[in-house]
Parts: structure tokens; C-alpha cells; sequence
């Protein structure tokens, strides 16, 4: 178990740090296992020094800066065993304009190869979308998808 | 493998059958809060076998079923089937599309459905392991697990990694 | 301790019911000491019915509707004891543009007689301000206020 | 009582002197993600008393000095300021405009001042709980408090009420 944990821990680690980079454009992150304790026991320190900043824990980074580096984190461990089919649900809510757009880029790149389905209430993140599905409730508490629309050419605005 | 169709009926707000073609690259779901994007993604979920109501914010698997509104009474059944497409053969079965189907009833009875021929629980989650992809042929990114991430209990971290060795 | 508590509940409960029914325009929401045990152990519940569907407890609710039923909680709390000045941190992330709409329809009526500081990403919100200020970081890791914008009538735009 | 007037200088990533005049009613603060909003909304809190580094995301209070960037070098001081009317005397101070300013040192020293007076921490909590509107006189609401009143641990939800009480 140790081992298999370890091993893990270095493939993630290893697309951590590449990832990083492509959502930050610059800068540097790492995952840590504290020292010196059972592997299988340790805190986990995740470590990041956005492009300009100091290095610092991950509690020192804002909101959004916090948000990104998990989600380029769970992307780590995504491509570990990579699946066939992934679904996000509204993890970019706390991320600013510049963010989504580097965030969406990681997932246009990533979707070659994945098939994406992702939840949003946020315009620019439907821009990259290949097909767009607006769900709605216009009977109350009856689901209904409403529309559909093809083409990411940025057409895909909300349909409500 | 691709996930091509998705056909949702009596689970949870969608009352109505509803079907979802998805194709290659991505798909959006937009909608207002509450509107039932979230029950999607959950309809996948229970229809890979997920076991636990909790994870799918139901107390028992009954709640799964649409349970009526002032105008609409509830139903006896929920029914989700996904429709995969296997030409490379990651799915370890003989077929170029393959379906799985599962349905609850309020008695809490469960049938399990590929490709029609009524099977067990076991020979679905048998079927996604068998795709390498892990005991899921999914991958889903939510805020609770964004939370779990930087939580500062170091065990629901620790929990993270453990759940992608 | 225990007569402190139940006053300051009950004086919480009914700004809630009432500030939910502004906030989801309609439905009812409701908060409840769990019967039977003594107050200051027990459970306190939050059930909520939007408009056309069921009463269910907070947990049934999606996303967007458990925010903005604690935001109408947070609101009753505060509307308790009043204070001068306000500061609402990024609370409005998960809310779709109606529930945005209504969470500023109730902070402008508010702000009549309480002094609010806003931070967001949504430029609905931003709609409301009076005065805008943008934050930047031109110079890494330096922040500098850059602009600042009066007239809350939809000009404000995020300078960034 | 009105902030009218907010000083920043030295405190996180408000290393050169920065000052927000705000008016009645609704002021927005807007920015990317890391420019400091959440910065700002800290040097409120610490001025008006704050004495738990956690709360303000630091391990001690020194973290909340400016600590330098690749280009900058760290300084050696904190300082807010921030400047209250006082029309419906509120304040229990004989004054129309109420300023109170608090410094810290690398050498862990502080500093309090009330309209340029020296005085103690204790004076200046004392002067916003006298203002009738609880142990500050200011709310904040954030994502963390959002999240505790939502918690599925019931004592979290708890300490929401007994802090309103
Ligand atoms: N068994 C059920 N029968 C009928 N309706 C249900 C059932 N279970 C849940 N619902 C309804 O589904 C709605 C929740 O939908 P969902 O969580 O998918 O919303 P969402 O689109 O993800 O919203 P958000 O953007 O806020 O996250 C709730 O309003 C709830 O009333
Ligand atoms: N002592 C310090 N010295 C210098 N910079 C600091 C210090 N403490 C924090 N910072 C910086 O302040 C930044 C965080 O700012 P803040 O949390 O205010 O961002 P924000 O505008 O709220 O962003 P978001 O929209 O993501 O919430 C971090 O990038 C951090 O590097
Ligand atoms: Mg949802
Ligand atoms: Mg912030």
C-alpha cells in the first residue's frame, strides 16, 4: 500500500508541476510529503508561487488563486488513469476572466482526447463548448432541456 | 469510448423522459440555480452504480424518484440509461454500443439492464472496471472535492490521494 | 445563556421568513430548534420551499439555492443587531443572474441605512455600486487602487 | 457613523500608501483574482481589534507585513487607518469624526492611536462595542461563513447563532 502510494503520489506530482505552469503561465507549484512520518500518515503541503510572488502554503493564496491550483491538482490526478469521460460542475465559479480563459484552454487541450461535459453558469467557459444544452424549469420542479446549439464560435449565450 | 446518448425518466426533477445526445469534445449545461443540472450529472453517476444515497444527497435511494410537485404527483420509478460507444474496444464485451440501463422502484426494488438483458449490479461495475479507467469510466470535478483539496484538515487531503492510488 | 439564545432566535426567525420570501419572491422558508433536547445542544434545522416546489431541509437544495437561502440567513442574523457598515466578500459567486438580481434588489434597499462594501467578479452586482473601485496588481505582488467610478447606473464596468 | 475614509500602508500586499474614501450606501471593490480585495477587507478587520493571525490567513501577526516581492524588499511596518463620522454620535467620543489608526513592527511591537492619540487595543474595542452594534461595529460576510451555516456538522451551524446571541 505504501508503495502503490508513493508511486501514485510521484505521477501526480509530476503532472502537478507541468500543469501548473500551463494554468499560471509561469511560476511554480509542488505537493510535499512531510518528512520523516509513515507516507501513509503524513500531511500533504501543496505549495505555489504564482508568476511574480513568493512561494506560499496554499492558506496564504487568494480565493481564486486557491481554486485554480486544485482544480490543476485534480487535473493531476485525472491524468494519473485518465478516463474516457470527464464532468465538471461549476468549478469556476470563484475564477476572474483571465483564469477561466487559461482554465478553459487546459480543458479544450485535454478534451482531444476526453470527452467533457461541463456544468456553468459562466458565459466565457460556454464559449469553448462544442454543444450547448440549456435546462430549464418552467413547469416548477419539472426539468426540461430547452435548446440546443452547436459550434463553440462563441454564439452559446445562456438561453434562459 | 464515448458516452453518446444519456435517457433520463422519473429521476429525481426529471420527471419527464429526457434525452441528452453528447458528442465528441465538449458539452455545456447552462440553466438557472435549481434547474437540474446537477440531477445530470447524478443520473450518470447512479447509472455507473453508485451505491451511496448520500452522495447523490438523497437519505435513501427512494428519494431518487421524481416525488411530485403541487401539480404533478410522484412517480413509481426512475430510469437512466447511458448509451456508450466501444470501437476501441475498452469495454470488455463483444458489442460496437453498448447500454446500460438501471431502474429503482418505490418498493426499492433495482433492475440492472445491459444492452436490454437484465443482469446484476456486479456485471455493470464489472464492466466499467474492465475499461482500465479506474472503478469509474468517469471522472467528475466538483467544489466539494476542490474543498476537500484545501481543506485545512490534512485528513480529507490525505483522503484525495488515497482515493486516486 | 438559554433565554439569550431562544430570543435571539425566535428575533431571527422571523427576519428570515420574511427576507426569504423577498429573496425567492414567494415560497417559505423556515428555521427549527430540534423538540426535545435542550436548546443550546440541539439541532437546528433550515427547511426551504422555492416557489412551486417542496419543503425540503437545505441539504436537497442545488447549489445556487443553498447559498442564497444561508445568504437570507446571514441577513437575518445581521438585521438582529444592525451595524453601521457591512462588507459582503464574493458571496454572490454561485447565483445564476435572477438570484443575483434579487440578492441586489435586497442589499440596495438595505444600503439605505447601512454603508456596504462589496467585493465580486459579476458585473451585475458591480451595477448597484455607487462607487467603484478597481484593485491591481500591475507591479507583481503590489497592490494599487486604479479607478474609481460614481453613479451606480450601469457603467461600471470591471476596469481590469 | 460612516467609514469615510480607509488608510492602507505596508499591510500585506499594500505596501505603498493607499487610501479609499467610501460614501453612503453601496461601494463595489473589483479586481483579478490575487490583487488584494480580500487584502482589504483584512486591514478592516485588523484595525477595528482583530487579534487572531488565523482569521486573517497568517500563522503570526508579523506575516501580515508586507514581506517583499522578487523586486521589492520586505518593510518594517503595518499601518491602517481608518476614519469614522460621528454625526449620530454613535461613538462614545466627544468628537465629529473619529480616526483610529493601529501599527505593527517586525519586532512584534503594536501601536493604537485614536485620533492621533496613543492609547490601548482595549480602548479601541471598547469605543466600537460602545457604538451598540455587538463586539464590532462592522458585519462580514464571506464564502467560509456561507459554508458553516451550510454544514452538514451541526455544531458549525451552532456557533452561527450563539455568535449572533
Ligand atoms: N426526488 C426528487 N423529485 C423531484 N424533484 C427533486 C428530487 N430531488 C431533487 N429535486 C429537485 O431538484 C432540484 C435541484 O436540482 P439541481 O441540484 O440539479 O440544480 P442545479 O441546476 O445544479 O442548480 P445550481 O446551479 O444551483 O447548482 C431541487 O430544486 C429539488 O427540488
Ligand atoms: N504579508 C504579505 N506581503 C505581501 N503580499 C502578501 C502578504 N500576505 C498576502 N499577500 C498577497 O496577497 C495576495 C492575496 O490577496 P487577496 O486574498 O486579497 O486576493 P483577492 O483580490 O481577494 O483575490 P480573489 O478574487 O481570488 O479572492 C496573495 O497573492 C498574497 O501573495
Ligand atoms: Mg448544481
Ligand atoms: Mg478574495
Amino acid at each position: 500500500a505504501r508503495t502503490q502510494f508513493l508511486e501514485t503520489f510521484d505521477a501526480v506530482q509530476q503532472n502537478f508541476r507541468s500543469i501548473f505552469e500551463r494554468l499560471f503561465e509561469g511560476g511554480y507549484a509542488d505537493i510535499r510529503i512531510e518528512e520523516g512520518v509513515d507516507p501513509l500518515e503524513a500531511h500533504i503541503e501543496i505549495v505555489a508561487r504564482p508568476r511574480g510572488k513568493r512561494l506560499s502554503r496554499i492558506e496564504l493564496l487568494s480565493g481564486g488563486e486557491r481554486a485554480l491550483v486544485a482544480i490543476g491538482l485534480l487535473f493531476a490526478f485525472y491524468l494519473v488513469k485518465p478516463s474516457p469521460f470527464c464532468l465538471l460542475d461549476e468549478i469556476d465559479a470563484p475564477l476572474d476572466d483571465m483564469n477561466i480563459g487559461r482554465f478553459t484552454a487546459l480543458v479544450k487541450e485535454l478534451s482531444e482526447r476526453t470527452q467533457f461535459a461541463i456544468i456553468t453558469h459562466n458565459k466565457r467557459t460556454m464559449e469553448i463548448a462544442d454543444c450547448l444544452y440549456g435546462i430549464t424549469m418552467q413547469e416548477p420542479g419539472v426539468s426540461k432541456v430547452v435548446s440546443v446549439r452547436f459550434g463553440g464560435d462563441g454564439n452559446g449565450g445562456e438561453p434562459e | 469510448m464515448e458516452l453518446k446518448r444519456l435517457v433520463i425518466s422519473g429521476f429525481k426533477s426529471f420527471v419527464d423522459r429526457t434525452e441528452l445526445s453528447l458528442g465528441t469534445g465538449v458539452t455545456a449545461l447552462v440553466g438557472p440555480n435549481g434547474c437540474g443540472k446537477t440531477n445530470v450529472a447524478e443520473a450518470i453517476r447512479w447509472a455507473l452504480g453508485e451505491q451511496n444515497a448520500r452522495i447523490l444527497r438523497g437519505e435513501r435511494m427512494e428519494d431518487l424518484i421524481f416525488n411530485g410537485t403541487r401539480e404533478r404527483p410522484p412517480v413509481g420509478m426512475a430510469e437512466v440509461t447511458l448509451t456508450f460507444t466501444n470501437e476501441q474496444g475498452l469495454l470488455p464485451i463483444d458489442f460496437e454500443e453498448v447500454e446500460i440501463s438501471r431502474r429503482l422502484y418505490r418498493s426499492g426494488e433495482s433492475e440492472y439492464l445491459i444492452n436490454r438483458s437484465p443482469c446484476r449490479l456486479r456485471d455493470v461495475t464489472d464492466l466499467i472496471v474492465g475499461t482500465g479507467a479506474g472503478p469509474h469510466a468517469y471522472a467528475i470535478f466538483e467544489q466539494r472535492m476542490v474543498e476537500a483539496l484545501l481543506s485545512s484538515d490534512p485528513a480529507q487531503r490525505r483522503a484525495m490521494f488515497e482515493q486516486a492510488a
